[in-house]
């Protein structure tokens, strides 16, 4: 406080304290909300802006007068096609429905992830820490690999697999429109104010796709009395009306809004307790049950009622969990929104694990080796595949139609700019 | 809150400097000037790691000399606290002796550490 009182320094902490309290992106110098910089919620977080000097050119906009002069929605496409004189966005984009893909999530969705080398003695080199910077001033998080938004190949373990890159494969229109709402610790309560730095306007742009995956902070806390602190069935459904009615207010019609129901975090304890930590390998003498209980102990876990040796415990979380999906489940079928439809989906713990024994892994190596909470980038990925051929085949207007132009498109604009 | 994250960073670190001490056969000291090095320039993280080794270091490395495990360590250079009437928090195994008597022993190691006094003071 005393060093922000210093005059020259006033504006500056001002910007701070808003980019943090907003999670909105620091370097961002025509104000659109989207940014040329990657980390510091910039393009990793949502399309990169293709044209920092003007606020009326960002991804997920209708193109302005067909993008005769220039990219004003940064998709890459843009120009007059000599032969015909027909502008190509008006050829290759007017009726391919193009549509963003939006993330309204927690760290699950933001992609939390602490590289085990950092703390493993044989791996550590001048190599493992290189990513250290990234990792800073993306809050831990990595959405750029993510399986809602992620658009990068995974320098993490795994491969990267998305909505974002399957809606961008099916109608390369859609090229980065895409925007991770997400945050450490997101729940139904402080997504309300997270969502305020959701970049759509009505007027001017394109339909988009919302996902809204708070899957565990609603029953997830560090208390000592763990269950009193959660949130219960009636606060969840006065919550997501009201997130709903603000996405109401913000997207533009024919949107959708895909509700995922909680994870059942049992499953963490189950694969995990017995295993060594990666603290632990080198002398056998650190398993996750003893990480979970030191979390704990400090009063810092991220989720007592998972992350305990108590199985009453573990049972009751889940059990609010079930009555919070169940909330959310009945909000689809009970309620209505003007400007989009909305449906619910069980979050699909279960199928990717499925389809990760199917390719011969086992269960325990789909969560993150060093917080023993969150799916790491395996899951992500097995996660997109799943929930993407579950809205293939259960609600495919949501995805659009396949881009009969996109070979053309990839003719023409090669990488369309890239990321 | 913050202090349960300063006491989880202090066991991770010094877990860390342990080990790398180990898998390398060095000292503790080579293992710390180690792990600085392996950080990038960018940030200042090297500066800031080199600082926190001139603040910490010449502690962590008489305590880890004397066999002592980093929940031991954190505890005697006060960044993990015992909050009264709580059991002593602590990620690994605890020591024959039994976690009291071990902190109180290497509490005395480090008694004249002019930084923990600062700490103190400040």
């Amino acid at each position: 406080t005393s060093i922000c009182a210093f005059p020259p320094l006033v504006k500056l902490c001002e910007k701070i304290k808003y980019i943090i309290k907003n999670k909105l992106p620091y370097e961002d110098l025509d104000g659109d909300k989207f940014s040329a910089f990657p980390t510091l919620r910039g393009y990793h977080w949502r399309g990169r802006d293709c044209n920092e000097g003007t606020t009326t050119v960002y991804p997920g906009r209708r193109p302005d007068n067909w993008d005769v002069e220039r990219d004003s929605n940064c998709n890459g496409i843009w120009g007059v096609d000599p032969k015909d004189g027909i502008p190509y966005e008006k050829k290759f984009c007017e009726d391919a429905e193009s549509k963003g893909i939006i993330l309204l999530g927690d760290s699950a969705g933001a992609h939390f992830h602490i590289p085990p080398e950092w703390m493993t003695a044989a791996q550590m080199s001048l190599k493992s820490f290189s990513n250290l910077p990234v990792a800073l001033t993306n809050e831990f998080d990595w959405p750029h690999f993510s399986g809602i938004t992620g658009f990068l190949n995974s320098t993490i373990g795994g491969w990267t697999d998305s909505l974002y890159l399957r809606l961008h494969r099916r109608n390369r229109c859609n090229h980065r429109d895409f925007q991770n709402i997400s945050k450490n610790g997101g729940s139904s309560e402080n997504l309300l104010d997270l969502i305020k730095s959701l970049a759509r306007n009505q007027l001017l742009d394109n339909p988009a796709i919302v996902i809204y995956a708070s899957i565990g902070n609603d029953v997830c806390n560090g208390k000592p009395d763990t269950v009193a602190h959660m949130t219960t069935p009636q606060q969840m459904h006065s919550n997501v009306i009201k997130t709903l009615q603000y996405l109401n207010s913000q997207l533009p019609k024919g949107s959708h809004v895909i509700l995922t129901g909680l994870a059942d975090g049992r499953f963490l304890w189950d694969q995990l307790h017995s295993r060594y930590h990666p603290l632990g390998q080198l002398n056998k003498d650190v398993t996750y049950e003893q990480v979970y209980s030191f979390l704990s102990c400090l009063q810092i876990s991220p989720c007592n009622g998972w992350m305990s040796s108590n199985e009453t415990l573990r049972n009751l979380t889940s059990e609010r969990a079930l009555q919070l999906s169940n909330v959310l489940k009945e909000i689809t079928t009970s309620e209505t929104f003007a400007n989009f439809d909305l449906f619910y989906m069980d979050f699909p713990l279960e199928k990717i694990a499925d389809e990760w024994h199917k390719l011969g892994g086992e269960s325990w190596q789909l969560i993150e080796p060093v917080d023993g909470f969150h799916p790491n980038q395996i899951s992500a990925a097995l996660g997109a595949s799943v929930i993407w051929q579950k809205v293939l085949r259960e609600w495919p207007h949501v995805l659009g139609k396949e881009n009969p132009f996109n070979k053309q498109i990839e003719d023409v604009f090669k990488d369309q700019g890239g990321h | 809150h913050h202090s349960g994250h300063t006491c989880l960073g202090c066991v991770l670190v010094v877990s860390v400097i342990e080990q790398l001490a180990m898998f390398h056969n060095s000292t503790a000291k080579e293992a710390l000037e180690r792990l600085c090095n392996y950080l990038p320039e960018i940030l200042n993280l090297q500066g800031l790691c080199y600082l926190v080794v001139e603040m910490f270091g010449p502690d962590i490395i008489k305590l880890l000399k004397d066999k002592v495990n980093a929940d031991v360590v954190c505890h005697a250079i006060k960044l993990c606290n015992q909050n009264a009437g709580q059991p002593f928090c602590h990620l690994y195994p605890p020591p024959e002796m039994g976690l009291n008597k071990a902190v109180r022993e290497a509490s005395r190691i480090v008694k004249n550490s002019k930084v923990l006094k600062n700490i103190a003071g400040f």
